[in-house]
């Protein structure tokens, strides 16, 4: 699975996920990336874009329960994924990227590694594989 | 507030020992890939334009797990799916079940930006491609040796299961085998 988040000077916000799935799948079989809510999301206050296990992320809808705690819970980008990463799926399952309107950026994983990259305008960049 | 950006190619069971030879291509896949997605947003695009724009770039390359390089089924064909979400508008675009459109995320924008839907999948979306005029090409573009060496290993590995149990599994995620090769295909 491949994804990009992205928010531009004026707090607008976009992201796109794509995939070929899981090795050895069923025919026919989908997972969490097409599901609004689960494997991608985005709206006016954050864009999540999730991999891993699908059946784990769309069981736990993984980008709207993000973006709700923030939306409900009034909780930062950093802290509502990490609650929704490392409490409400199962370990070794899922990695997700977000970033907000107000630019932050996040990418928590409780798998091994995730491939990863980021970047803001105030220069901070990260290429990353492991933790 | 600043412009940001974010990109992934995949979590799973990527062990600290993947060697050089795996793991360098895919961190100058990601390093470009960054670079293009900055000067996009530098340039002033969209964040729409420019989440699609990575997307695409990370379709191409075949060391990851979408579009060329995607994963193999059971039968060993490629069934790709994509996803784009506007958060300004709320507007989505999702298709699933491709096996011959070469930027699924290309066509899950058209899905959001020219049907009054918002999800199209298999034979339908395939149709819709092809009523587009995206770019489409044989199935046989998308596999890749090594993803055929996955199947089989993830088929063994599926074997021995059975193997060792009198009732047809139900595979068990929990244990699913870290493929040899390093890059375990679960995302």
């Amino acid at each position: 699975t491949v994804g990009c988040v992205a928010v531009d000077n004026e707090g607008n916000l976009a992201a796109a996920t794509s995939t070929g799935g899981l090795v050895n799948k069923m025919v026919g079989r989908i997972g969490d990336t097409p599901i609004i809510g689960a494997g991608t999301y985005a709206n006016s206050l954050c864009a999540v874009s999730a991999t891993g296990k699908g059946e784990a992320i769309i069981r736990g809808t993984v980008a709207r329960d993000v973006a709700a705690l923030m939306e409900f819970k009034g909780m930062s980008l950093e802290q509502a994924a990490a609650l929704v990463v490392g409490d409400r799926v199962p370990k070794g399952n899922v990695g997700l990227i977000a970033v907000s309107a107000t630019g932050e950026v996040t990418m928590p994983f409780n798998t091994t590694g995730m491939f990863r990259a980021c970047a803001t305008e105030d220069g901070h960049s990260e290429i990353a594989i492991w933790d | 507030m600043g412009w940001a950006i974010a990109l992934h190619g995949g979590a799973g069971d990527i062990p600290l020992s993947l060697p050089p030879e795996r793991r360098l291509p895919r961190e100058a896949c990601l390093r470009h890939c960054l670079q293009v997605g900055v000067h996009a947003l530098k340039s002033k695009k969209s964040p729409l334009d420019v989440v699609e724009l990575v997307v695409q770039e990370l379709e191409n390359n075949p060391n990851f797990n979408a579009g060329r390089g995607s994963v193999l089924t059971t039968n060993g064909t490629v069934e790709m799916e994509a996803c784009i979400v506007d958060g300004k508008t709320m507007r989505c675009g999702a298709v699933s079940g491709l096996k011959t459109v070469v930027n699924p995320i290309y066509l899950a924008r058209l899905v959001m930006e020219k049907t009054p839907h918002i999800y199209l999948g298999f034979e339908g979306a395939e149709a819709f491609a092809r009523e587009q005029g995206v770019e489409t090409v044989d199935a046989s573009h998308f596999i890749t040796p090594e993803n055929v060496e996955r199947l089989k290993q993830a088929r063994e590995a599926n074997r021995v299961q059975i193997d060792y149990n009198a009732q047809p599994v139900q595979k068990d995620m929990k244990r699913e085998e870290l493929i040899p090769d390093g890059d375990s295909q679960i995302g």
